[in-house]
């Protein structure tokens, strides 16, 4: 028998970078 | 000094990502639609235009530092990130400042990042 094998599945917003603006005064 | 971990396998070719559709690509198929509908969809999250100003030698060797313009504010933001650390810059897919280096690590084939791309990244969506 072979076990079946996970495939990891990643979210779309882990591939881009968070770059928060820093808030205006 | 920045962390020296190695980047994560979502950057590997074949790695499957999933869309906020529920759609699932392979990381090397994406485009720039896919980011920009993911973001409509997904609420709470918005794509900025990240336009890149500056790219210089790190201080801690094996990092670049990358200096951005962000968004409408067109606030100032830098980086420090391994050279193999990809970007996907609009209308161009994903891009590195060193695609040799990319491609060795992860078999992601890359364009080389250069002053002036546009690059996506996300941030908050403001509140009103």
């Amino acid at each position: 028998n072979v076990e079946p094998r996970s495939v990891a599945v990643f979210p779309w917003h882990s591939l881009v970078p968070f770059l928060a603006p820093s808030q205006p005064d | 000094p920045p962390h020296s971990t190695a980047l994560p396998s979502h950057f590997m070719k074949g790695a499957i990502i999933q869309l906020a559709t529920g759609e699932l690509k392979r990381v090397e198929d994406l485009q720039t639609q896919d980011f920009l509908r993911s973001a409509e969809v997904s609420g709470g999250l918005k794509i900025d235009s990240s336009t890149v100003v500056d790219i210089q030698e790190n201080q801690w060797p094996g990092f670049v530092t990358l200096h951005f313009i962000v968004g409408e504010q067109q606030s100032k933001v830098c980086l420090d990130v391994p050279p193999e650390h990809p970007f996907f810059v609009y209308g161009q897919g994903w891009s590195s400042c060193n695609p040799r280096q990319t491609a060795q690590l992860f078999a992601l084939p890359c364009h080389r990042l250069q002053v002036g791309d546009v690059c996506i990244s996300i941030s908050l969506q403001s509140v009103v």
